[in-house]
């Protein structure tokens, strides 16, 4: 099964 | 008060159409650095960061940071009235909650002015890090675009792999699969042709086609595309904006699980 990732995953909010 | 006039009126046309379809509605900050914008698509999947910096414009005045907020397909249809020539400035007052762009032509002897409501708009600001990128290419931004569209109908997914053999665009989909492989070339007499290859270490990852093919839509603005590549991080598609700054495109991959 393939997702597609989210870019919260990575990037923090600032 | 702000007051921006950029003689290239036609980069801020191009900009508009590069990110109108990705994103709805977004906040321009206006700041001494420059006209910035940074925005995600509605399912925080691909992000936009724009920066048109303040050394690019003929005048610039900014008193103080300013934030306002714009729907896309809105502000795409003023700037359509501006010719391809067109001289634009961006003014706004403080505390308004208008927007107006002013379109001047070459010779001056037209001269319009369109005034736009400002929206409230909550966004989200992601920080984005300085990061090392398992591999960088290089490469001319028509000729990403092509593959991009060309893959698209075949497959919906593109897996980009870059190894020391070159950078490969793979799909799959119903009908069969496609594999494209471009290598270094830096024999060519112009620069925005050659394809270039920085790797540290092979990287493969999948990427939706739908937002590749949207991020394109910025091929206007520059000769050539830089996609940075790791497999920690978002993809970013790169499009300079010559002497002024850069639209980014950050993409999350699609994960195995």
């Amino acid at each position: 099964y393939i997702r597609q990732a989210m870019l919260a995953g990575y990037f923090m909010q600032v | 008060m702000l007051e921006l006039r950029l003689v290239q009126g036609s980069l801020l046309k191009k900009v508009l159409e590069s990110v109108k379809d990705l994103v709805t509605d977004a906040n321009f900050d206006c700041s001494a650095t420059g006209f910035s914008l940074q925005a995600m698509d509605s399912s925080h999947v691909a992000l936009v960061a724009l920066l048109l910096r303040s050394e690019g414009f003929e005048h610039y005045r900014c008193d103080r940071n300013l934030s306002m907020g714009m729907n896309l397909n809105n502000m795409s249809k003023m700037l359509k009235c501006a010719g391809n020539d067109d001289i634009i400035t961006i003014k706004a007052d403080d505390g308004s909650d208008t927007v107006t762009f002013m379109f001047e032509s070459p010779t001056q002897d037209k001269i319009a002015d369109f005034e736009m409501k400002l929206m409230d708009i909550d966004s989200e600001h992601l920080g984005i890090p300085e990061a090392e990128y398992h591999a960088i290419v290089r490469m001319p931004s028509a000729e990403f675009a092509r593959i991009c569209k060309d893959l698209s109908s075949i497959g919906d997914t593109v897996v980009i792999s870059v190894t020391k053999e070159g950078v490969k665009f793979s799909t799959r989909g119903d009908i069969g699969t496609a594999n494209i492989v471009c290598r270094q070339n830096t024999s060519v007499d112009k620069p925005e042709e050659s394809t270039i290859i920085e790797m540290n270490e092979p990287v493969s990852l999948t990427f939706a086609l739908r937002y590749m093919n949207s991020f394109t839509k910025a091929t206007p603005l520059a000769n050539s595309v830089t996609i940075s590549l790791s497999s920690e991080l978002p993809v970013v598609v790169e499009y300079k904006i010559a002497e002024m700054g850069y639209i980014r495109f950050y993409l999350a991959p699609k994960i195995e699980d």
